[in-house]
């Protein structure tokens, strides 16, 4: 479903130069429930920002479905992304002006839906998330995990074949990680939505079905649980 | 050294109102490593926030140093928290334009140190986060972990009595949570500088003199690590 081959991504600022990643390559199969892990610094954002299409390689190409697309149109590659691809950021990157509810309605505005299926989905993945209550407070009016929850209901909302979580539990307690990986892990088994996780936490590992290990750009090992 | 005294916050928003905080009391020592667990949404960045002299209470007092904050006129309690307290945010709060080097150096600028010895300290505080290789680089130009480091650099680099971390390893894989808090601890017993945390870590928990638990704006519950 989604390849990367050698693909290298360098930063430039001013005089000095970093190299995030040096010619990696991973296949991501259909159904994969993926884990990426590494230390702080380690490459993971900088990965999941490729296979998103969020930003390009220095060099080496990223396949979506088989096809390259670092010659696609800007538009052409977005509407690949609204139609594939659900995303959570490290950061979340929710819209400050629009409440919980709006958030997350806001992908959905370019899905061909009726307004009551639009509005039912969203309450529904409000549901999943645990987070009815405040689906009227903005960003600034709700808790860090709170908000991230919000970034992970907006990215199931869509049904996208494909979702990249980066860091996706970093600021939940244990009850709420195990209810977000209990609905990732439904998705998973009832659509056959394929997940990628860049993670520090053993649990999201748990649920892991391959395990990648990255370290200074490079992938160091790859394996199930039992061999990681 | 910290005392909160039937401390209630409340949240109004057009029609709904949140009580984040209810009638809660808490005192902290000196010398202490307590933590403040509870559930996504329990009022742990809200008591923080009052703790760090950083908004008022809508009901009780808080004392810093035995001393009453809430009639305190803006500047003055800037100046008690610039010279006693050192914060650390959940969504870290650096300042965009200034590289790492820089928002480190940002507090120092308020106290009385040649500009040798302020840069000395701040390459100190940035080899005990290990991101000297990065010092020069922006927030956006940092990883998840790296901006929470550098704001972990900058509470600890004015050498504060007290210093409240909320969520303070959220984005840290193992060894870079390890480290930091080796670093909060060794502090602790040299300089006797307080820590409050706010965490769903059990990394960070393991460090903890006291535990308080805290859900709906209530501490259910107080004690040491094996109390609790
Ligand atoms: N500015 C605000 N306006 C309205 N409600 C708010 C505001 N800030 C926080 N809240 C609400 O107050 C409650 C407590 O929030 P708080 O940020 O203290 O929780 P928390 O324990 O830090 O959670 P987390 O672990 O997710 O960071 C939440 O239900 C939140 O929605
Ligand atoms: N826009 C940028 N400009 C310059 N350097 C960058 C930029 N973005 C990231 N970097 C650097 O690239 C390296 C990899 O960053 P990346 O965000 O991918 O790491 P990460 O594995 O996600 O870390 P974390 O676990 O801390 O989130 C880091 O050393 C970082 O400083
Ligand atoms: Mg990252
Ligand atoms: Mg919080």
């Amino acid at each position: 479903i989604l390849e990367a081959m050698e693909v290298s991504k360098d930063y430039t600022m001013g005089k000095t130069h970093v190299q995030a990643l040096k010619g990696l390559n991973l296949t991501i199969h259909s159904g994969e429930m993926v884990c990426i892990m590494g230390p702080s610094g380690s490459g993971k954002s900088t990965l999941l920002n490729l296979l998103g299409l969020l930003d390009t390689p220095s060099s080496g190409q990223i396949l979506l479905q088989g096809k390259a697309t670092q010659n696609l149109p800007y538009k052409e590659s977005a509407q690949m992304r609204s139609r594939f691809l659900g995303f959570i950021f490290q950061s979340f990157n929710l819209f400050p002006v629009l409440n919980a509810f709006e958030n997350i309605e806001y992908p959905l505005l370019f899905h061909p839906l009726t307004r009551k299926e639009r509005r039912d989905r969203v309450w529904g993945a409000l549901s999943d998330v645990q987070l009815r209550e405040v689906a009227l407070h903005r960003p600034d009016e709700l808790s860090g995990g709170q908000r991230q929850r919000v970034a992970i209901a907006r990215a199931l909302v869509t049904h996208p074949l494909l979702i990249l979580a980066d860091e996706p539990t970093a600021n939940l307690d244990s009850e709420s990680a195990e209810n977000i990986m209990t609905v990732m892990q439904r998705l998973n088994q009832s659509r056959k939505t394929t997940f990628v996780f860049s993670t520090h936490d053993p649990r999201v590992v748990h649920h892991a079905s391959r395990i990648v290990k990255i370290t200074d750009g490079v992938i160091q090992h790859e394996g199930t649980q039992a061999t990681v």
